[in-house]
């Protein structure tokens, strides 16, 4: 947890399946 | 560890498949630019970048098999390494200017405006005349890219448990793949993989001169760009 924490939007992006183009 | 079953060739189209859509700053660019304003626009530029690369390695095959703390490590070890490298691929036809997108383009007098900036700019038009020179094939430059990637955090640290023992085993896998899709031109292979070393070190100036832009408020950096900065600046420390 303390990883995710440190690193949630990444984390976020890493488990999300939404299209790149939209979140950029 | 044993090789994976996908041939160099099939490993090459899928990272070719992967490679992220070219992206713009989109903003009306006031000249002459001030510290202020081009550290802003290279900032949003990476920002919106980052958001990118992150679905790229995710199409890397095989790497959303490995542990996630490893693609986190992965990650935030080699960001600006990739941005950089995706520099100099835009750049490569385009001898003394920088290609950060296709409506922001510099050369290197423009950065005198941004203390510090320069001595990276001339070390990343160096790199990027070296690749000119060895005239670097497109399939060449998304396996520099992979090779980047995977290979970010494999002296950091050993793993403990089982599971990590198994992501770093699929990691090596991995590698072999990158390698053996470039090793029928080993001399070639020599003279990309010798460049590496360069684009690390002129990551490593980049990221202690956005630290410093940073702390001195010559810049807000937020979101993704300052989770990966600050990941990257606490590992280092």
């Amino acid at each position: 947890t303390s990883l995710k924490e440190k690193h949630k939007i990444l984390h976020q992006l890493l488990q999300n399946s939404t299209s790149p183009v939209d979140l950029a | 560890h044993h090789r994976s079953a996908m041939s160099p060739e099939e490993f090459i189209s899928r990272i070719m498949e992967a490679e992220p859509p070219e992206i713009y700053l989109m903003e009306d660019l006031k000249k002459p630019f001030t510290e202020a304003s081009m550290m802003m626009s290279l900032t949003n530029l990476a920002d919106k970048e980052l958001v990118l690369m992150i679905s790229w390695a995710k199409k890397i095959p095989g790497f959303v098999e490995l542990s996630l703390a490893d693609q986190i490590h992965l990650l935030k070890c080699c960001w600006l390494e990739i941005l950089m490298l995706g520099l100099m691929w835009r750049s490569v036809d385009h001898p003394g200017k920088l290609i950060f997108s296709p409506d922001f383009k510099l050369n290197r007098e423009e950065g005198q405006c941004v203390e510090g900036i320069m001595e990276i700019f001339d070390m990343l038009l160096a790199a990027t005349s070296r690749f000119r020179e060895l005239k670097l094939q497109r399939e060449e430059y998304v396996c520099l890219k992979a090779m980047i990637l995977l290979n970010s955090n494999l002296c950091s640290s050993s793993p403990q448990t089982a599971e990590e023992l198994e992501s770093r085993n699929k990691l090596l896998r991995l590698l072999d793949s990158v390698i053996d899709a470039l090793v029928w031109q080993t001399l070639r292979l020599g003279h990309l993989t010798m460049l590496l070393s360069h684009i690390r070190h002129v990551s490593n100036k980049g990221m202690d001169h956005l630290s410093t832009m940073k702390r001195k408020n010559v810049v807000l950096v937020y979101d993704l760009l300052l989770e990966m900065l600050d990941a990257s600046t606490s590992s280092t420390s």
